[in-house]
């Protein structure tokens, strides 16, 4: 399996696909 | 959905391309961390796009790097609480 090897920041901000933001509450 | 290919991901502009990669990300990696979904996928979506193909194709490459951004964010709070009590809650 190929070894991915970039670095992850906690600073990056959060993704939410449309329908999924559970920051909307209906 | 279909699987994304990188002629599909050229053929999309820039900013609509970390969209559709984040929107097949999302469900994968909701499936594993419920909690922290949206903040794993943010962090992954850092990555080249050319690697995030990689990781869609590869569910061992993906479950790994997911682990990994769990075991980065682990870490950054341990940190921040150390800060905050000033001791080591290990």
């Amino acid at each position: 399996a190929p070894v991915i090897m970039s670095k992850l920041s906690v600073n990056a901000p959060e993704f939410y696909p449309p329908g999924y933001n559970p920051n909307f509450t209906d | 959905q279909e699987p994304l290919t990188a002629s599909m991901l050229a053929a999309a502009p820039p900013q609509e391309q970390k969209q559709m990669i984040g929107e097949r990300l999302y469900p994968l990696i909701h499936a594993m961390h419920t909690s922290l979904a949206g903040k794993i996928t943010g962090m992954l979506l850092e990555i080249d796009n050319s690697e995030l193909l990689l990781l869609l194709e590869s569910p061992e490459s993906l479950r790994s790097k997911i682990e990994e951004a769990v075991a980065v964010l682990q870490a950054h709070q341990a940190t921040e609480s150390t800060h905050k009590s000033g001791t080591a809650t290990f």
